[in-house]
């Protein structure tokens, strides 16, 4: 970009291409981009500059960090499609929160997948954390049921729950997690305090229509971001903030236990660009 | 539909007369809108456009009563050329065993399609055997051994302190000792861009000479996957594409990135978590999918 002079439609084009490259989709870059013809810049550095000011309006309109309130547990729902990095998020999250000296609890709610149960398990031996689990094949909701019991009986901090990779298209799946819902909201009443939809960077449009379907089933208070450690950029959740109004909580950075880190918008723009 | 979309916007050019360049390349706007919302990467959406256009502009297309109809059909030939041939699946090489190993990024499917296969071929009266290579990720083993175990298929575990190459060869011996017609071997998920783990398999098929290096890929993988192919199949050569999650509304353009930069086969589609949910492939319904 340092090499344009002047503002040229072409330059435009370019920059248009940057953001579709990111995942951002074509009718968010195209909004990005038409404010600035409207607006009539001539300098290039600027047109960034504005591109990046635009980007970081749309992120910053909903923020908000993590909600755990000292409610007796606070309960978090990890919930999200197949291989997005929900169980490795869930051990990083507990690890974070065992350093400020929070006392966690772990629903393994998961009870489909191969050794879902044992991947958790070791997470949370990594973390500290109670793991409450039932063999598997068990019903998810009496998981729920009993892991929420041990953790209000064991004065626990914070309830999270791991459940299974399910695609948003399946009815029946998604009715499985509204049946964790209704145990969690009966049994303590306030929770869930966050529902948290987990979104792979490497996943492109059908990452909006995934929160599309989990904010319309079961609620999602928040989005964490997984696997930005690569290539990928994650520009769909400019799309989803516009639409859906969900703030990204936290994003996901790499495979080990320190790999979580607290969303900043700023930051993400600039990496967006680089 | 795309071809009521094209015929909304060429129809207010037929009116007077023949159509022109300009009034294709509304129209062709269309189709790179929807080809770019099926997350075909935009390098890609650009060349393939160009290709169109430069069949559209026949008399079959300018003349026609119904030109967006024309276009999507020609729309629709050409992805189906990209997406090459079908495939039913993979074929047993002559000199036994078979070493097919499964590669690609976290999370995209690669141990449980590795059961899947295994599955494929003991329905087909084979002598499978699965490896489990992934000694990072936790309880990775277990997870393949879980599946084994379902399968009836026996699993190649490491020895504690082995490293994942050290897994592999020792697990392709035991496969050759043990007369295994063909050996699966599942390797940990890793980043295309890490240069460590990416030697590891570099390694690995030096090691053990696989006759077929099958990447696994998401169907819901972005624009990224053009940069995931191209890293992959410039350091492995890979034989072939396993396309999986396919069961799920995503459009998988991906597929038409990944051919277009690695010109490799899909050789199956991962319909499903359930193993007996592997696929052949069909290219003109791949196309179907993309175009939306
Ligand atoms: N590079 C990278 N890999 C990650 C990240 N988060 C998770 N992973 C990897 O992604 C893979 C899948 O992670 P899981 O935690 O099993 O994902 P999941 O959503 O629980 O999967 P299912 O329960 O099967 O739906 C594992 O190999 C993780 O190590 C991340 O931020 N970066
Ligand atoms: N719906 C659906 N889910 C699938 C399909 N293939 C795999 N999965 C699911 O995707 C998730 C990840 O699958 P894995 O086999 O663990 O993926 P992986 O590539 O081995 O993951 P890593 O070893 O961590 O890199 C699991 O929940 C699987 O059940 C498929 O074709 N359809
Ligand atoms: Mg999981
Ligand atoms: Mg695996």
């Amino acid at each position: 970009l340092s090499r344009w002079k002047k503002v040229d439609p072409a330059l435009l084009d370019e920059l248009e291409e940057v953001l579709i490259s990111a995942d951002t989709g074509v009718l968010v870059a195209e909004k990005l981009i038409d404010k600035i013809r409207k607006d009539k810049m001539n300098d290039p550095a600027a047109v960034k500059e504005a591109i990046k000011e635009g980007m970081i309006n749309i992120l910053t309109e909903h923020e908000g960090a993590l909600n755990l309130p000292d409610a007796g547990p606070a309960v978090v729902v990890i919930v999200g499609v197949n291989g997005t990095g929900k169980t490795t998020t869930i051990g990083k999250l507990s690890e974070r929160l065992r350093r400020e000296g929070k006392k966690v609890v772990i629903a393994a709610a998961d009870t489909f997948r191969a050794a879902a149960i044992e991947q958790l398990v070791i997470w949370g031996e990594r973390s500290g954390a109670t793991v409450i689990r039932h063999t598997g094949g068990a019903d998810p909701a009496a998981v729920v049921f009993d892991a929420l019991a041990a953790a209000k009986a064991r004065g626990a901090d914070i309830l999270i729950v791991d459940t299974a990779g399910r695609l948003h298209t399946k009815v029946n799946l998604m009715e499985e997690l509204k049946k964790i819902r209704r145990v969690l909201e009966r049994e303590h009443p306030g929770s869930p305090h966050e529902i948290l939809l987990v979104l792979d960077a490497t996943a492109g449009q059908n990452s909006l229509v995934q929160a599309r379907f989990f904010s319309r089933d079961i609620g999602i208070t928040g989005i964490v971001l997984t696997k930005l450690d690569g290539t990928a950029k994650g520009g769909i959740i400019f799309s989803i903030m516009e639409e859906l109004k969900i703030p990204v909580k936290m994003i996901g950075v790499g495979e080990s236990i320190e790999d979580l880190r607290d969303f900043h918008a700023k930051e993400f723009v600039e990496a967006l660009f680089e | 539909s795309l071809t009521s979309k094209l015929d909304a916007v060429l129809k207010k050019f037929k009116g007077r007369g023949l159509l022109t360049e300009k009034d294709l390349e509304e129209g062709l706007r269309e189709v790179r809108l929807a080809l770019l919302e099926a997350d075909v990467n935009f390098k890609v959406v650009k060349s393939f456009i160009e290709r169109v256009k430069g069949r559209a502009m026949g008399r079959e297309v300018m003349e026609s009563l119904s030109p967006g109809q024309q276009v999507v059909k020609i729309v629709y030939e050409e992805l189906c050329a990209v997406m090459g041939e079908g495939s039913k699946g993979l074929q047993l090489s002559p000199n036994l065993p078979t070493v097919i190993m499964l590669v690609g990024l976290q999370g995209s499917g690669k141990t449980t399609t590795a059961g899947k296969v295994a599955r494929m071929f003991k329905q087909d009266g084979r002598k499978a055997l699965l490896v489990a290579a992934d000694i990072r990720r936790p309880a990775a083993v277990k997870q393949l051994e879980v599946l084994g175990e379902g399968l009836k298929v026996p699993v190649y575990t490491p020895d504690t302190g082995k490293d994942a190459v050290a897994v592999c060869t020792g697990g392709v011996e035991y496969g050759k000792k043990y007369g295994h017609d063909v050996v699966i071997i599942d390797t940990a998920g890793r980043l295309h861009i890490d240069d460590e783990l990416m030697k590891e398999l570099i390694c690995i098929k030096d090691k053990v000479s696989p006759n077929e290096v099958l990447l696994v890929v998401d169907a819901m993988t972005g624009q990224d996957a053009v940069n995931i192919a191209t890293h992959f199949n410039e350091s492995l050569d890979i034989t072939g594409v396993i396309l999986t999650k396919l069961d799920g509304d995503a459009r998988g353009g991906a597929v038409l990135s990944i051919r277009h930069v690695t010109g490799k086969p899909i050789r199956l589609l991962g319909m499903g978590e359930k193993l007996d949910q592997l696929e052949p492939f069909y290219p003109d319904r791949m196309a179907s999918r993309i175009l939306g």
